[in-house]
């Protein structure tokens, strides 16, 4: 996180607020509900309180302008710009404008106005933009389904005011480094050639074309996905991903989600309703066989009949030597299955059925 | 990949001029950024963007950098003077 210059902050920790005007984007009650969660956000985790007022000076007043609205930092109409913020004082001090070039939203299309709220009321209280992809207060617009403080976030506003009063202090979640010696996947698929390793509400990708992994929203490519996958994989044949959690899955070619799903696995693939979730997927592109790994068994499905092949479940233990009793993600490249429990990988040969290597989970990124 | 014509690397280099002066304070002598440069302000600013961002820092307008800079963001008044 990145504190205001100067430190600013507000003496008084119990606020007022007022919203001047409201977009004719959404019913004012959804304004007003999406500025209230916002509010509630930093007050959830912090010693500040926000009063709403409905008249006179508040000490946050909000309002949604557009182009120059005389105070130098004109907005640019659609696009570019979306919001800003003043640091803590009096006067236009913690002041919020939306720009009303936008189109505000209470859902997951462009722009949601709790999303952006919630980041601009972070400037209000004295952050300024973090470096940290996962945190609100990151400065580019993304949004990922839900709104919620990253733990980068909590850091921050409780190194200005102080930690909440709450006797349980509340944590967010913390976005992954690529590099941790800790780090474990929820999911791992190849895409189109690429390898694409899933945690939480993220992606990351190691593409030899460029230097750095990129991690960002899975909701970047896919957002109609939950987050927390469970597993993932791909049919290449197909030039289809499909993505596992809970007993639903989701079915895509590239970016775009192929009608009717999210799908029922049970239905699907005929996995007894006593499975919940798949822990791990992986189909051989060279035999058209999908194995489902679930606790301490696996299943096998044909790709081609559609079906499940008969005799199974069967042990990991006895078709996978060395590999363990449960998996938490598996994928395929030159033949060989890669796969995943906690901070090790093993390299797996399925002809020989032998483990090759043993590596870090992140092995792939060139830590 | 096609060469990007003339007309897009220009708006390019007025989008990365425009970047670094609403959110790098570079301070606009009017004139568009000089090709070829490898020194000097713009190429600082644009170090400092690609730093904050996790990019390769390379001081150059390259597709990654001119990607991030299209993304809709956060005005920059955060600070009242």
């Amino acid at each position: 996180f990145v504190l205001t210059p100067g430190n600013p902050q507000w003496k008084d920790t119990n606020l007022t607020y007022r919203i001047e005007n409201y977009t004719p984007d959404l019913p004012r009650a959804d304004v007003d509900h999406a500025i209230e969660n916002a509010f509630q956000l930093w007050s959830n985790v912090s010693p500040l309180t926000f009063t709403k007022v409905f008249e006179g000076q508040a000490d946050i007043m909000i309002s949604f302008v557009r182009g120059d609205h005389h105070d130098n930092s004109p907005f640019d109409g659609p696009g570019g710009n979306l919001a800003h913020a003043f640091q803590p004082g009096p006067g236009i001090g913690g002041d919020a404008h939306f720009d009303e070039d936008e189109r505000w939203t209470n859902n997951y299309l462009e722009y949601n106005l709790y999303r952006v709220a919630a980041h601009e009321l972070g400037h209000s209280l004295g952050l300024s933009h973090s470096t940290d992809i996962g945190a609100l207060m990151y400065p580019n617009y993304i949004f990922s389904g839900d709104v919620q403080l990253s733990q980068d976030d909590i850091s921050g506003i409780q190194a200005i005011y102080g930690p909440s009063p709450n006797p349980i202090q509340p944590t967010g979640p913390q976005t992954p480094q690529t590099c941790d010696n800790k780090l474990t996947f929820d999911a791992v698929t190849t895409i189109r050639g690429e390898v694409m390793f899933f945690k939480d509400r993220f992606y990351m990708r190691a593409n030899s074309f460029y230097p750095e992994v990129e991690l960002n929203f899975i909701s970047v490519f896919w957002p109609h996905l939950p987050n927390g996958l469970q597993a993932a994989y791909e049919v290449v044949d197909r030039d289809e991903i499909r993505f596992f959690k809970g007993n639903k899955y989701w079915a895509f070619q590239g970016m775009k989600m192929l009608h009717g799903y999210p799908k029922n696995i049970h239905r699907s693939f005929g996995i007894p309703t006593t499975v919940k979730s798949i822990d791990a997927a992986v189909s051989d592109e060279n035999t058209g066989k999908t194995y489902f790994f679930v606790a301490k068994k696996y299943w096998r499905y044909d790709e081609y009949k559609q079906s499940m092949d008969a005799g199974y479940p069967k042990m990991i233990a006895d078709d996978f030597p060395g590999i363990g009793n449960k998996v938490d993600a598996v994928f395929q490249k030159d033949g060989f299955f890669y796969f995943f429990l906690g901070t090790r990988q093993y390299k797996f040969d399925p002809k020989t059925k032998r483990i090759l290597s043993l590596q870090k989970a992140n092995s792939w990124f060139k830590c | 990949f096609p060469a990007a014509t003339s007309e897009t690397q220009e708006q390019d280099e007025e989008m990365v001029q425009k970047y670094l002066e609403n959110y790098y304070n570079l301070k606009s002598d009017g004139k568009q950024i000089e090709r070829r440069r490898n020194s000097g302000p713009v190429v600082e600013k644009l170090k400092q963007m690609q730093e904050f961002f996790g990019l390769e820092v390379t001081g150059k307008p390259d597709a990654e950098t001119l990607n991030k800079m299209k993304e809709p963001r956060c005005g920059v008044p955060d600070v009242a003077q």
